[in-house]
């Protein structure tokens, strides 16, 4: 009864996985390796970023004219808050179909997400990227890592962190049910700051930790150390998510840029 | 902790107020 249960809950949340979240591994790497019938406009340079956002990004995101005569890296600072936004949208979702999770204390649930949905963000962000780019506007979309790089600072020292950390954590070869499950994992974690009631998160993280070990002995039976290495993943997801945190607030401080309320909410006093 | 985490806090409570973006 027991395996029947965490089978269970590995698929509840993996349905709830692919139902909220817009953009999945298996639909990116469909995209990124080239098995689909309309391939992603590629930006590489100011002029191909132009020609993106007349097409792509004005459909993605109908405030950008207002943005028009600002710098390339204001537009593209802009961009990546809007889909920033967007998956915090999702991931609130998909953690209230995470059983329990909507039991929890609101004061909790709200301290989950603050401290949790970066993590998860850049860790499901690996699944658009390849060692070349990262796909964009719902994949129709694809900017060169090249370009990022070539921004100025410190608007170019925004993506390449997340890069070395996507080339690293996809050599792990996880798929979405794997995904799901670790995102779940990032969500409910007992030592965020300021729970009020540990016991009852930890009750929850004990549980889907488990059915995460379990289900990548049975996903991945030839990478017996995947666990523990998952492990080690959320330690540097951690890290990455608080460097990208003061790049932030140094952007905030020194670029005359707007950042969204939400994440305004979720930046402060973070760390 | 929710009156400084307004929109996270609707977001949790309402799943079809859209976040303006």
């Amino acid at each position: 009864p027991q395996l029947a249960d965490q089978k269970t809950l590995a698929r509840q949340i993996y349905e709830a996985y692919l139902k909220n979240f817009n953009m999945n591994k298996a639909k990116a790497r469909t995209i990124l390796t080239g098995k689909t019938s309309n391939p992603p406009f590629v930006v590489h340079d100011m002029e191909t970023l132009q020609l993106a956002e007349q097409t792509l990004v004005a459909k993605m995101v109908g405030s950008a004219g207002a943005l028009k005569d600002r710098e390339a890296e204001v537009r593209i600072f802009h961009c990546c808050q809007c889909t920033s936004v967007e998956t915090v949208t999702e991931l609130t979702e998909f953690a209230k179909s995470v059983p329990g999770f909507s039991s929890l204390d609101l004061n909790d649930q709200v301290t989950l997400l603050k401290y949790g949905v970066y993590e998860a963000l850049f860790a499901m962000l690996a699944s658009s990227m390849n060692k070349d780019g990262l796909l964009v506007a719902y994949g129709s979309g694809f900017i060169t890592r090249e370009f990022l790089k070539s921004l100025r600072r410190p608007f170019s020292d925004m993506m390449e962190p997340k890069f070395q950390f996507a080339m690293k954590f996809n050599a792990l070869e996880l798929d979405d049910s794997d995904l799901a499950l670790f995102v779940a994992a990032i969500i409910c974690c007992g030592d965020r700051p300021g729970l009020v009631n540990v016991s009852h998160i930890e009750v929850m993280q004990e549980s889907i930790v488990r059915v995460l070990q379990l289900h990548l002995l049975a996903n991945h039976p030839d990478d017996t150390f995947l666990f523990p290495k998952l492990l080690q993943k959320l330690a540097d997801l951690r890290q990455l998510v608080t460097e990208h945190a003061q790049l932030v607030q140094e952007i905030k401080k020194t670029e005359d840029t707007s950042l969204h309320p939400l994440l305004q909410e979720i930046y402060r006093d973070m760390y | 902790l929710k009156e400084k985490h307004k929109i996270l806090h609707r977001l949790l409570q309402n799943s079809t107020s859209p976040v303006e973006l």
